[in-house]
Parts: structure tokens; sequence; C-alpha cells
């Protein structure tokens, strides 16, 4: 099952590559599902992390996932996972 | 479960709905089909009713769109967001909108509806024999009007059933020319097309005209998908070319080459390494019944909810025999009542022959089954001489309360990810489950009850902590004598484990203990890509574990393997 050969890697045109990094990936999942508000993504970049880990806390606890308010691999899948577009808190 | 702030709801049961338009990776009649069984999931337990109008304006206006579509929150392309709804009330309040950049089906695979041919809009069978050559697509073969169609059992030779295959050459959708086909080359500004083309629209919908000149006669349509349409790339829509040329070789089938994610893409004209036109390949896509019935809750008053099983739950997850959960039904009926539905059948009482346990314990089955007491933890002895690493396979591979446990030869180790303490053991299993074989071929633990099933040759065990059911014949399963060795369970929720053997699967019944109809089904038909001859099938990080010889086949819920690698180094973290 593993490939002998090394594998020729291309890229493909008109792909929409996510080039966001895994914590931009976080704030706009947070913010656009309704767990994080834009004061509170703010407040993270005034070094105050524990905005965000507060809402990683609320989203993991939503979707039953492990609340380690870290942005682990299984809470990072989840943000990845197909999903409905209707926020999870609020409006 | 949730509802919306102020528990918006209708202020009426006879609710109407409206398809304003449909994506063309089905054929219409599946998608009103899928949306009226959606519904139906709903007006099942609640008074509520749905009729679908055609024209007006409707309570619950559906439709299907792609980046922003006209309200303002947009999709997002391939995958992510799927579909959106609004909670209940006037104009855009009820509706329910679907991203059309999502390759609809029911949920395992592309469904190709047939027209025309002799087998009443039957759906194509892939693959099929033709003239002795087996087909997996559509074809042009044997025909003259190079109309695609194919066979629509397992082989046209024998059973000479067939239909022709959506095409832009057969019929068109929507537009001004009630279906009829395109019509090519045809003018539009000034130019020739002889293909179906997005140009002079910006919701990337591929249309063509359905008279020879469009600017003339401003009569056209638009194109359904072709069964090899690809998704995404720089060509939505556009049916893949066989052979094509990519990086100097030649492929006559989608392929994965030059990816590093796995994914199956197809060149869109013969040379990708010249005209750089590609996209993906059709994958298992997502039903679009489920999703709906989804989105059609939010359009009744229900938010996301927080259980996983749940159809309110805002993560998809395939489900085979879908069945409303508890979750949903009491948040639809806390907002419009019960309505004239089935009542509830009561619990099949447990099979009476079944021997009583030999320690005190509950025997009687009550409505919500006692979860089974944790076996106490008393210090179990270790054999720190056989080290885990050194096993080349196991016996058998299973979570029990939350730790991988890895069998081999009367020996079993356990793993924990969550308390990252690694490999603990060896441990014996007669010290744990005295009664058991030393060598056993497979184990699962019931979620609900937390008893623990063991399988070995014919026979199986049932442990409620120490105390032991068995053994007994695994035909009292209903799984007949002619199964070998049980290699696996996956747990499936809702009281429902799948067993497999060989190269087929049954689903258990937990609760009566019986295989429920209609199984053994072939694995391949449901989990391709993994190996048929897998030695260990579980259930780990709700994702599907196959394992042969030292590696492992990891599938997600919706049947993609996504990880091919190594038993002792990926799970099992040896170094």
């Amino acid at each position: 099952p593993l490939h002998s050969k090394p594998q020729a890697v291309v890229t493909f045109p008109g792909e929409l590559v996510s080039s966001l990094s895994d914590l931009e990936l976080a704030e706009s999942y947070l913010l656009r599902f309704g767990y994080a508000t834009e004061v509170e993504v703010e407040a993270r970049t005034g070094s105050k992390h524990v905005s965000l880990a507060k809402a990683l806390r609320r989203m993991q606890k939503q979707l039953g996932l492990e609340e380690t308010g870290e942005l682990d691999a299984s809470t990072l899948e989840a943000m990845r996972a197909p999903r409905c577009g209707v926020p999870d808190v609020g409006s | 479960f949730l509802t919306f702030e102020g528990d918006l709801k209708w202020d009426h049961m006879d609710l109407t709905y409206r398809v304003i338009n449909y994506s063309p990776d089905l054929d219409h009649s599946v998608i009103d089909d899928a949306f009226k069984r959606a519904f139906k999931v709903w007006s099942d337990v609640t008074p509520l009713t749905f009729t679908q109008i055609y024209s007006g304006e409707a309570d619950i206006m559906i439709m299907f769109g792609s980046q922003e579509h006209g309200d303002g929150y947009p999709f997002d392309g391939k995958d992510g967001l799927l579909a959106h709804a609004f909670p209940p009330g006037q104009g855009i309040q009820g509706d329910a909108h679907f991203d059309d950049d999502e390759f609809w089906t029911l949920g395992t695979g592309i469904v190709v509806k047939t027209r025309h041919g002799n087998a009443n809009g039957a759906e194509c069978h892939f693959p099929f024999i033709f003239e002795g050559h087996s087909y997996s697509r559509c074809t042009t073969e044997g025909r003259t009007d190079g109309l695609p169609w194919c066979a629509t059992t397992a082989s046209y030779d024998r059973d000479k059933k067939y239909g022709f295959c959506p095409s832009e050459l057969l019929y068109t959708m929507g537009g001004n020319s009630d279906g009829s086909p395109c019509v090519f080359p045809f003018i539009f500004e000034g130019t020739s097309y002889d293909s179906c083309t997005t140009d002079g629209r910006s919701d990337g919908y591929r249309w063509c005209a359905t008279t020879a000149n469009f600017d003339q006669d401003k009569k056209y349509g638009f194109c359904p998908n072709r069964d090899t349409a690809v998704i995404g790339g720089n060509s939505q829509g556009d049916p893949c070319v066989f052979p094509f040329t990519f990086l100097g070789q030649s492929y006559s089938s989608c392929t994965s080459e030059g990816r590093q994610d796995g994914k199956l893409w197809c060149a869109t004209t013969s040379n990708y390494d010249t005209d750089k036109k590609w996209g993906f390949c059709p994958d298992r896509g997502y039903s679009i019944f489920l999703v709906a019935a989804h989105e059609f809750g939010h359009s009744l008053g229900l938010d996301h909810s927080s259980v996983r099983e749940a159809l309110m739950y805002p993560m998809y997850s395939y489900i085979q025999d879908f069945q409303l959960h508890p979750d949903d039904i009491q948040g639809i009926q806390y907002l419009y009542g019960r309505g004239s539905g089935p009542e509830p059948t009561a619990p099949v009482p447990m099979p009476t022959e079944e021997p009583q346990p030999t320690e005190a314990g509950s025997t009687s089955t009550t409505e919500e089954e006692e979860e089974t007491p944790e076996p106490t933890a008393e210090p179990v002895p270790v054999d720190p001489s056989r080290d885990a690493c050194m096993e080349n396979n196991f016996d058998a591979i299973t979570e029990i309360n939350g730790e991988l446990h890895f069998f081999k030869d009367g020996k079993y180790w356990t793993h924990s990810s969550f308390w990252k303490s690694g490999i603990q053991g060896a441990f014996s299993v007669a010290d744990t489950w005295p009664g058991l074989p030393a060598v056993i071929d497979a184990a699962f633990q019931d979620l609900l009850t937390k008893r623990v099933f063991f399988f070995a040759g014919q026979k199986f065990w049932v442990f409620s902590g120490k105390s032991m059911l068995g053994p007994r014949g695994i035909e009292k399963l209903g799984i007949g004598k002619g199964a070998g060795r049980i290699s696996g369970a996956l747990q499936r929720g809702r009281g429902k484990v799948l067993l497999f053997s060989g190269e087929n699967y049954w689903r258990l019944d937990v609760k009566v203990q019986r295989v429920d109809k209609g199984y053994p089904r072939a694995t391949d038909d449901v989990f391709t890509g993994v190996p048929l001859d897998a030695r260990n099938v579980f259930l780990y990080q709700d994702k599907y574990h196959f394992c042969r010889g030292s590696f492992y086949w990891r599938m997600t819920p919706r049947y993609q393997v996504d990880r091919v690698g190594y038993v002792k180094y990926d799970i099992l973290q040896c170094p």
C-alpha cells in the first residue's frame, strides 16, 4: 500500500487550496459558527489566549469533542469536516 | 435538542414547499423523491403536512446555488458548508439552500437514472457486460448517434435491459425549451459553440442553445451532468476525457497521481499537460436526502443538537438505514406535538431461552437496558516479558472502556491515546475474562450496556463485568454455518453492530441478539478499497480500521479510505 517510487506532486490550476494556517482556520470557524465574537478574537491578539481557549472549549462541548481548550487534532478535524452552514450559537 | 430563540415555529400545520431549481447532479425525480422523504421524516412524528407546489410563494422555498447565491451567506465550494436554512417565518424565513458545488447523490456514489430505452427509467447498473466487455460508465459503444447509454442490470448481453444516460444530447433542464436537447454547434454572441458552456453566466451553470442560433432565437436550457462529469477543479460539470495525457503518461481512468490527498481526478481534454483542464472524479457525494432532512429541521424551528447520532447534529455523516433519533423527535414534538403517527413500539423482549447469568445480576431488560457495572479495577498481573511491539499481528483488536485492546495468544495489551500512558500489559485474558479460550477471533463492546462480546471459531461469549454468558453458537445469532472466522466488528449506534467474516458482513441487533434481515451483504459494496481478507476490523476514534498483516486501512464514516499505515507505528506508537 505504500508507494515505493517518489511521487510527482502537481499544483492544479483553479484548485481552492486552503492557505489558512490552523489558527486562522480555527478563528474563522469559531467566528462563523458563533463560538467567538469579533471582540474575543481581537482580544486574543492582545496576548489574551484565554478567549480562544474559552471559545474552543465551547465548540468542543457543543460538538461532543474532548474539552481540552486546545487546537488538537480531533478539533481541527472537526473544523474541516463537511457540515451545515447554520451557526451553532447565536442567531 | 435546541430550538431557535423565542421558539420560532409555524403558525399553521399544512405547510407548502417549492423546488425553485435543481442540481445537475441528479435527475429531477430523484431530487423530488429525496425531498419528499425528507419531509416525511418530520410529518411521521408530528401533525405537520407538506405539499409541493410548482409556482408562487411557498412556506419553504428550496434552491441550489454556489458561492454567493442571493442571501448574503455565501457557500464555499466543494465540501465545507453543504447547505443552510432559515427558521420559520415570512419571506426567506423557512427557506433551504443547498451548495451546488457539492456532488449530490444518495450518499453512496453517483446516481445515474436512465431515460427511454426499455428499463422504465431504472438506474444504471455498474459494472455491466456488453458484448463480453465490462463497463463501469455509460458508453456510446454499439451506437452511431453518440448517445451514452447503460445497462440497468449486470449484463446487457443476458437481459437486454438498457436506458439512455443523462446528457445534453438527450435533454436539457430548466431554461425556456421544455427540456429539448442541445443543438451543436450553436451561435452565442457571434461565437460558435460545439459543447455546453458557462460563458455569459456568473453562477457557473453549464447551458446550451436548443436551436442553432441563440443570438437570434434566444432558446436555451441547462445541461445535465453526465456520469463522468467532474466536480470542481477548473471544469465543473465537464465530462472526463479518456484516455488523457498527464506528465507524458496516458490514463484511461481517474487517477490520484500528482496529488498528496489521494483524491481521484481526470482531465476534461485529451491532454492535461497542454490544456490544464481538470476536475475531481465523482466520489460518494453527499446524500441529498440526509442533508435535506437536517435543513428542513431548521426550516421547522429546530437548531443544532449536541447529540452526535441526532439528525440535527451539525456535522455530516452518512447513515445507511436512517431513523430519526429520539433527541430530534423530542425537539420537534416540543414545538408541534405528536400528531397521529404510530405510537413508539414497545422494545422487543430479550429471547427467553437465553440462560440466566451464573451470578446474581439483572436478567430482565428494562426499557433502557441497565448499564453493566464497570469491572472492579482489581490489579491484574502483568507479564512484561511479552512486548506488543514484537508481535507481527494480533488475534483481535477492539476498544473496551475507551482503551484499545490488542489480543494475542491468551495475552492482551491496552493502549490509551487519552491518558498518553502508552502500552500497558501484557495481561492474561484468563485473568480478566475467566472462561474465555486463549485465542479469540474478534471482540466488541456494546456501547449501551458496556457488555463485551467475544468470538472464537463458531462460538461467542458475552461478558458483563466478570459474569459470563455462553459459549453459544453464532448460528443462534442467525449467522449461517458456512460463515468462517469472525474478523471484527463495527459499532453503528442505536444497538446495531456490523460483524465481518470473509468478504461479507452482517448487521447484529445487539438487544435481541439476532442479525437483521437482508444480510449478509458484500463488504466490497460499501467498504470499497479495504482488504477483503482483513484479519481485524474495529472502530476507533469514529473511523473504521481494517488490518491485514502489519498494515491498516483507515476509512471515514463517508466510506473513504483516508489513511494506510502501520498498526505498530501509527496506532500502537511503537518506537
